[in-house]
Parts: C-alpha cells; structure tokens; sequence
C-alpha cells in the first residue's frame, strides 16, 4: 500500500 | 481500534442498512439522489482496491466487501428494479462538478505519486462531498421521508465519530494523516444544516420539512 496512515480503516 | 472508529463504522453500516430498508420496505426510491449512491459506489470502489493487495483483519475484510457491495446493490436497484419510482428529474446535481474537481485534487495532494495511492486519495475527497446531489435533491423538493432523514443522520455522524477517532489516534498512536482529516472535516461540516433540521424537526416527531 502507499503512504496514507490511516490504511487500516474504512 | 478505539471506540469512536467502531461506533462510526457501526454508523456507517447502520446507515447503509436504513438505505436498503427504506427502499425494500416502501418498494420505492423516491426522494434517493441516483447520483450520490454511484459516487459512494465509485468512492468503495477506488478506496477498497487494496482488499487484494493488503490484508488488515477478517473485520476489515468484511465491513469492506459488505460496503462495495450493498452500494453496488443500491446503484443497482434505483436504476433497474425501482426505476419507475426514482425522481430523475429532482436529481439535477451535476456529478462531473464534483468527480472532475476531486480528480485533479487527488492528483496534485496526495501522499504518494503512485495509481493505489491516488485512487485512494480521490475516494477520500469524493466521499467528503458525495452527499451533495441528495442535499441538493431535499433543497429542491422541500422535503425527505423519515427514514430517509434517518439514513443521512447516521451518515454524517460517521464521518463526525471518525474525527474523535483521528483525534485519539494523534494523541494515543502518534498517527496522523491530513488528508482524511481534513476531507472528514469538509463531510461533516457539510451535514451541519441538516443535522440541525434532524435534531429541531424528525426527533421531535415531525418529518423533515424545508420552510418555504
């Protein structure tokens, strides 16, 4: 996946 | 995962299961804006591309294909089984007003110059004003059904759970991302106006009416 923090929510 | 994310993604099912309701239950999809369901479908569609190249955990798993899925679903059923009830010409809002500024945004900010990343960046900025054609639509007709009310009050307060999520995940995890925040900031601003006709007019008993 690329660089956003938030790649465990919906 | 804190308690604000679990509630607004509880929201956000709610929501999506109240839109189905309404439409199975009433066997009609007057007063539904086509046009916000295909950009919510367009914003799981680019978002949730990641489900076959990142596994998170069986709960994002499912919450994810069960939102890409009744949101196809509900494309579906305004445009072929219901057609006959959908109110077209109520629904004027121009989408490429929304999809073509989202678009080059997601273009120009965005955290990486990849394609998952942009996609994933635009999903973000279209889903922040995707309610616009259904507000619109109310705007124009003056009114929604209750439960139609009760669709978009569980909507908005997603986005609204989701910002005390982003606030305990700087404080608690040191995660920030100012992208979604602001975007989520947008969304639920967007849904102030109507938060407020929700609280003064539909939890007092009344339907939702716009004054004159």
């Amino acid at each position: 996946r690329g660089k956003n923090s938030y790649h465990d929510e919906l | 995962m804190n308690a604000f994310r679990l509630v607004g993604d509880l929201c956000h099912l709610a929501a999506i299961v109240l839109l189905l309701l309404k439409i199975w239950k009433s066997r009609s999809v007057a007063g539904l804006s086509g046009k916000s369901q295909i950009l919510f479908g367009l914003v799981f569609v680019t978002r949730y591309l990641d489900l076959v190249t990142n596994f998170v955990s069986p709960y994002n798993t499912i919450m994810k294909v069960f939102f890409l899925s009744s949101s196809i679903a509900t494309v579906y059923l305004i445009y072929t089984k219901f057609k006959a009830t959908y109110d077209g010409n109520h629904d004027t809002f121009r989408m490429e007003f929304l999809l073509i500024p989202c678009a080059l945004l997601a273009i120009v900010v965005n955290h990486e110059f990849s394609p998952m990343e942009i996609l994933w960046t635009f999903s973000i900025y279209l889903e922040a004003v995707a309610i616009l054609p259904q507000l619109f639509m109310i705007s124009k007709t003056g009114e929604a059904e209750t439960i139609t009310s009760h669709y978009l009050f569980a909507l908005g307060s997603y986005r609204g759970l989701y910002i005390m999520n982003w606030l305990y995940r700087y404080y608690y995890e040191n995660n920030f991302d100012v992208i979604a925040v602001v975007a989520g900031i947008v969304q639920t601003v967007l849904y102030c106006d109507f938060f407020y006709l929700y609280i003064t007019k539909v939890l007092q008993g009344k339907k939702l009416q716009l004054p004159a």
